[in-house]
C-alpha cells in the first residue's frame, strides 16, 4: 500500500509527460522512467496511446523495453538483449528489482539458489547486500532472510503490473474466496442454530427429569 | 484503476497466510487436545 | 462534552471529601467508571507481573456513588498476595508520587489500589480484605481493583473485579450476587473464608476523543494481533494448571465420598446436598475450561477456512 502512494506522484507525472511528446523524446522518457529508483509501475505509461504509436516505427525496440519493464524479468531481458536497448546500471538494479517480485509472485520462500540464477549474483552476501538493500530498503518487499535454511521467506511483497490474462484469474480467486467465506458463515449460523436447539431440547429434557422427580415424591 | 489491480494482487498473493507440514500437525495437534478436553468434561459430568 | 468527565472541580471534590457519605452507608459505593487509560495501563502492568502479583495506585474522583478512575501508575511492589502488608514497600513511592503530582498540577487524588491476580479470577483473598479495611480506615474514599491478566487472554476480555469492605464486624444483609468463578483449590479456603466481608462495584468505561482517534489509529494493529494471535498457544501453563487443579479437586471429592461411605446412609441431607453441589461445581469448572477450549479451536478453524483455503 505504502509503496503504490510513494509511486503514485510519479506515475502521475511521467503519464502527463507521455501524454505531450512524441517521437524519440518518448525514449527518452522510458529510459528516464525505467531508471527511476522509486517507480516500479509502468502500465499506466503503457496505456498512454502515444506510447503504442512507438509500434512499428525505429524506436518500437522503446515500446518493448518498457513492456519488459511492465511484465518481464531480468532473464527475459538477457535472452532478448539483441532486440532491446541497452541498459544503465539503474535500469539494470531496478529490472532485478522487478524479477524478486515475479517469483515473490509464486512462492513464498525464494531459494537462494533460485535468486543468485535469476539475478545474476554469484555469491551469497552479494544477494543478501541486494534484497536488503534494494528490495526491503526500497519497501517493495519485507521478509526474513533465513541463512541457515539458504532462502528469503517474503511476508510482503509489492504488486507487478498486471498482464490481461492475470485479470480473470484474479476474478476467479477472489470469487472462490467470497464464496468460501459465505459458505463459513452458513455453517456458522447452522452450528448456532444447532446449538440453540440441543440448549433447547437439553432444558426440555431436565424440566421432564424435575416433572417426574416431583411426581415419584408425591407418589 | 492499476494501482488498485497490484494492491489486490499483492493481497492475494498472501493467501494462504499460512502452509506447511508443521502448520498442519500442530493445528490436528490443538484439535485433538481440545476433543480430550472435551471428552474429560463429558466423563466429569458423568 | 464526552471530555467533560475529564475536568475536576477541586471545590466539589473537597465538598465531598468533608461529608464524607460513605461513613453513613456500608454500601453507598455502587459503580465504577475506569477510563480507557487507566485499563490499559493497569492490564498491561498486570500482563507484565506474569505470575508474580504486582498492585499499583488509582487516581481519580468521586461523583456521587460512583468511583471514577483517571489514571493509575504501578508501584514497586511484587507479590502481594505473600506478604502481609502489601504496600509498605510503596509508602516511600507514595509520598513522593503524591508530591510530584502536585507539583505538576496532577489534581486528581489517589481513590484505591488494585493488584493482579494471574490466573486464580478476582476477588479479595484474607491479605487483600486486611489491606482494604485499612485504607478504607485511614485513606477514604478507597476502591480495591483485582484484575487477572491470564484470564485476560484466555476469556478474550478484561478479567477485573472492583470491591469494597464491609467495616470489620458488619454482617451484610443479603447474599452478595457474584458471578460464578473458578477458584483453585489451593486459593479455595482463602476465598471461601473471606468473600462475605466485601462487595462488588459494577463497572463501566470511558474515553476521550483523543483516546478514541488514538485507538482508531490503532484499529488494523488491534486486528492483526487479533488474527494472528491463538488462545492455545499463550495459554498452555495456565490450562494445564486448570486441569491439574480440577483433578485435585476431583481427588478430593473422591476422597470425602469414599471417607463417609459407611456413613452415607445417615449422611444428613444437608451433607449429601454439599457433596452434590461440590461436585456440580467440579463439573461446571471443566466444562467451563472445555468450552474456552473449544472457542479457541473454533477461531483457529474459521481463520484456516479464510486465510489458508484460498489458492491462486
Amino acid at each position: 500500500m505504502d509503496i503504490e502512494q510513494k509511486q503514485a506522484e510519479i506515475i502521475e507525472h511521467f503519464v502527463k509527460q507521455a501524454e505531450i511528446l512524441e517521437g524519440s523524446s518518448l525514449c527518452t522518457l522510458v529510459v528516464e522512467a525505467t531508471s527511476h529508483p522509486s517507480l516500479f509501475a509502468f502500465s499506466e505509461i503503457l496505456s498512454v496511446p502515444n506510447l503504442s504509436t512507438l509500434e512499428g516505427t525505429q524506436h518500437c525496440s522503446y515500446l518493448d523495453l518498457l513492456r519488459l519493464f511492465a511484465y518481464g524479468t531480468w532473464n527475459y531481458y538477457k535472452g532478448n538483449a539483441t532486440h532491446l536497448p541497452s541498459l544503465c546500471l539503474d535500469q539494470v538494479r531496478k529490472l532485478k528489482q522487478l524479477s524478486v517480485l515475479s517469483l515473490a509472485e509464486n512462492n513464498k520462500i525464494l531459494p537462494y539458489d533460485q535468486l543468485m540464477r535469476e539475478l545474476d549474483v554469484s555469491n551469497v552476501r552479494e544477494l543478501e547486500d541486494f534484497l536488503i538493500n534494494e528490495c526491503m530498503y526500497a519497501g517493495i518487499v519485507r521478509g526474513k532472510i533465513d541463512q541457515l535454511r539458504r532462502c528469503f521467506e517474503v511476508q510482503f511483497a509489492a504488486g507487478r503490473d498486471l498482464r490481461p490474462e492475470q485479470l480473470n484469474l484474479m476474478i476467479q480467486t477472489l470469487a472462490n474466496w467470497l464464496s468460501i467465506s459465505d459458505n463459513l458463515l452458513h455453517s456458522i449460523q447452522e452450528k448456532i442454530k444447532w446449538a440453540d436447539n440441543m440448549n433447547e431440547a437439553d432444558r426440555k429434557h431436565r424440566k421432564e427429569i424435575e416433572d417426574r422427580i416431583e411426581e415419584v415424591k408425591k407418589s | 484503476e492499476n494501482s488498485l489491480l497490484r494492491q489486490v494482487s499483492s493481497f492475494l498473493r498472501r493467501l494462504p497466510a499460512i502452509e506447511s507440514e508443521k502448520f498442519q500437525d500442530d493445528f490436528l495437534m490443538e484439535i485433538n487436545d481440545t476433543l480430550l478436553m472435551s471428552y474429560l468434561a463429558m466423563f466429569t459430568n458423568c | 462534552e464526552s471530555d467533560a468527565i475529564y475536568y475536576y472541580d477541586e471545590v466539589a471534590q473537597a465538598k465531598v471529601l468533608q461529608e464524607k457519605p460513605w461513613q453513613h452507608d456500608p454500601n453507598f459505593f455502587r459503580r465504577v467508571k475506569v477510563s480507557a487509560l487507566a485499563l490499559l495501563k493497569m492490564v498491561v502492568h498486570a500482563r507484565s507481573g506474569g505470575t508474580i502479583e504486582v498492585m499499583g495506585l488509582m487516581q481519580g474522583k468521586i461523583e456521587g456513588d460512583t468511583f471514577i478512575v483517571m489514571d493509575a501508575f504501578a508501584l514497586p511492589v511484587e507479590g502481594t498476595e505473600t506478604r502481609v502488608n502489601a504496600q509498605a514497600d510503596a509508602y516511600e513511592y507514595m509520598v513522593d508520587y503524591s508530591q510530584a503530582k502536585k507539583r505538576v498540577g496532577r489534581l486528581e487524588h489517589v481513590v484505591g489500589w488494585y493488584h493482579s491476580h494471574p490466573g486464580y479470577g478476582c476477588w479479595l483473598s484474607g491479605i487483600d480484605v486486611s489491606t482494604q479495611m485499612l485504607n478504607q480506615k485511614y485513606q477514604e474514599p478507597f476502591l480495591a481493583v483485582v484484575i487477572d491478566p491470564t484470564r485476560t487472554v484466555t476469556a478474550g476480555k478484561v478479567e477485573i473485579g472492583a470491591f469494597r469492605a464491609y467495616p470489620e464486624g458488619y454482617k451484610p444483609p443479603d447474599e452478595p450476587v457474584s458471578e460464578y468463578q473458578t477458584i483453585p483449590l489451593n486459593k479455595i479456603e482463602d476465598f471461601g473464608v473471606h468473600c462475605k466481608q466485601y462487595y462488588a462495584l459494577d463497572i463501566t468505561y470511558f474515553k476521550s476523543s483523543l483516546d478514541s482517534h488514538l485507538l482508531d489509529l490503532l484499529w488494523n494493529k488491534y486486528w492483526v494481533n487479533t488474527l494472528s494471535s491463538s488462545p492455545f498457544l499463550g495459554n498452555r501453563d495456565y490450562v494445564a494448571g486448570q486441569i491439574s487443579d480440577l483433578a485435585e479437586k476431583l481427588e478430593q471429592a473422591e476422597n470425602q465420598l469414599a471417607h463417609t461411605r459407611l456413613g452415607s446412609f445417615f449422611m444428613p441431607s444437608q451433607r449429601k446436598k454439599e457433596e452434590e453441589s461440590q461436585l456440580a461445581k467440579i463439573t461446571r469448572d471443566s466444562s467451563k475450561i472445555t468450552v474456552e477450549q473449544v472457542h479457541g479451536l473454533m477461531t483457529q478453524v474459521i481463520k484456516d477456512i479464510l486465510f489458508n483455503s484460498v489458492r491462486q
